[in-house]
């Protein structure tokens, strides 16, 4: 569930950047960025079992990788030349992705059968930023 | 279900998911967490929080999480390493834990807590046995360390006035199938009036226990005073009965084979 809180004004890509035109500001709405991703423990019903966290902003990539791509959009260079051959060969060649270029992990502490709890850490679960690739 | 924002800064929802759905994704994310079907702790569990495996895991998660991106790893090691043992207080001279980074290698600790409850007739042994289940050890994982802790209360016993030394054995299997030997895992000791958690390398018996759990047949817990063997409770160390917070417990480290992730998927 994205969850609008306080903090998520600074979490995506776009955001604190003068826009000079709406076009230009309605094109950076569409365009590659990291956006609010929250899973709740506590909503899937699991607080009798996982102890922390209650859940976490695990963020997804949501944006389109078009021409012109810029600075704000992560991209690798493979990704900008592949955008100008899909500018002159759209249907054979497909735009870049807009994907997870950074991840960090999760703890989670919960509950086993047996009452034994477990500390276990989860690799590449949350998106740090996004980009095209 | 599914949210969106509506544009004047709330959440609603706008498609609740059918309830076969429901468990479809709850399965995946369970999947995803290493699990194949969601535990069921005790109905008590929530309450357990008050015991000492429980109370050291949670203490553990917050200091480990309380900076993401910057752990204080001397924090940790500070707070959840045994301190070196003063020299003369080392019957076996283990290194290991003081000088190891497990706590930030490892992808999985778990605490396990006593199971010994009437399976040995004779109370004797049920308070210098104790046993830990680890069956539930995901295959593939490596053990980095493991630690007993046992607490020991400050010696009230007048005739008790020198130190005393802890053994914990390993019990392996003997000869005959009911013979039991006892391999030495770790000794300490310490002054009749030391008060706190005694600490002692376990990793053998842990790597041992987790590649064949039949092979488990627990710890057993010597005190010696002298020449004098001690029970349990002359020895002030706290064992099956005891305070909540001071109830004996294990800590494994695991880390992740490097091939096969830190849990193994499910076939869709």
């Amino acid at each position: 569930a994205p969850r609008r809180r306080q903090e998520s004004s600074n979490v995506a890509a776009t955001d604190n950047y003068e826009w000079t035109t709406y076009y230009e500001y309605k094109s950076a709405q569409r365009s590659c960025q990291r956006r609010e991703l929250y899973v709740s423990f506590k909503d899937l019903g699991w607080e009798d079992w996982i102890i922390a966290p209650d859940g976490y902003s695990a963020f997804y990539c949501y944006g389109e990788c078009a021409f012109p791509l810029n600075a704000r959009m992560n991209a690798s260079n493979h990704a900008i030349v592949q955008t100008l051959v899909n500018l002159m060969k759209p249907d054979s060649v497909p735009k870049p992705c807009c994907v997870p270029t950074k991840l960090s992990a999760i703890q989670v502490l919960y509950y086993d059968k047996n009452s034994n709890v477990i500390l276990k850490k989860y690799r590449n679960m949350i998106v740090k930023a996004c980009g095209c690739h | 279900g599914f949210y969106s924002d509506n544009g004047v800064d709330q959440t609603i929802m706008y498609r609740s998911m059918p309830k076969q759905e429901r468990n479809e994704m709850q399965q995946e994310i369970l999947s995803l967490l290493g699990l194949h079907h969601r535990p069921n702790p005790a109905s008590h569990a929530a309450n357990l929080t008050s015991y000492s495996a429980p109370r050291y895991m949670i203490d553990l998660y917050e200091t480990l999480t309380g900076d993401e991106e910057d752990v204080n790893l001397e924090t940790v090691k500070r707070r959840y390493l045994p301190q070196p043992r003063e020299r003369g207080e080392l019957a076996q001279d283990y290194t290991f834990l003081t000088s190891s980074y497990f706590v930030q290698d490892a992808d999985m600790i778990m605490s396990f807590v006593n199971q010994v409850k009437h399976e040995y007739p004779l109370r004797h042994d049920r308070d210098r046995i104790f046993r830990f289940d680890m069956s539930e050890v995901p295959l593939g994982e490596t053990v980095l360390g493991a630690e007993l802790r046992i607490y020991k209360n400050s010696s009230l016993d007048g005739h008790i006035e020198n130190n005393i030394t802890v053994n914990v054995y390993q019990l392996v299997p003997g000869i005959d199938p009911e013979d039991r030997q006892l391999v030495l895992a770790d000794s300490y000791t310490v002054s009749h009036d030391h008060a706190g958690w005694l600490t002692f390398n376990v990793t053998q018996a842990t790597q041992d226990w987790t590649s064949d759990a039949f092979a488990n047949y627990g710890f057993y817990i010597q005190a010696i005073c002298g020449h004098k063997s001690l029970e349990m409770h002359e020895a002030s160390l706290v064992t099956r009965y005891g305070p909540e917070g001071k109830l004996p417990f294990m800590v494994a480290f695991f880390a992740a084979a490097a091939q096969s992730q830190s849990h193994v998927r499910r076939k869709r």
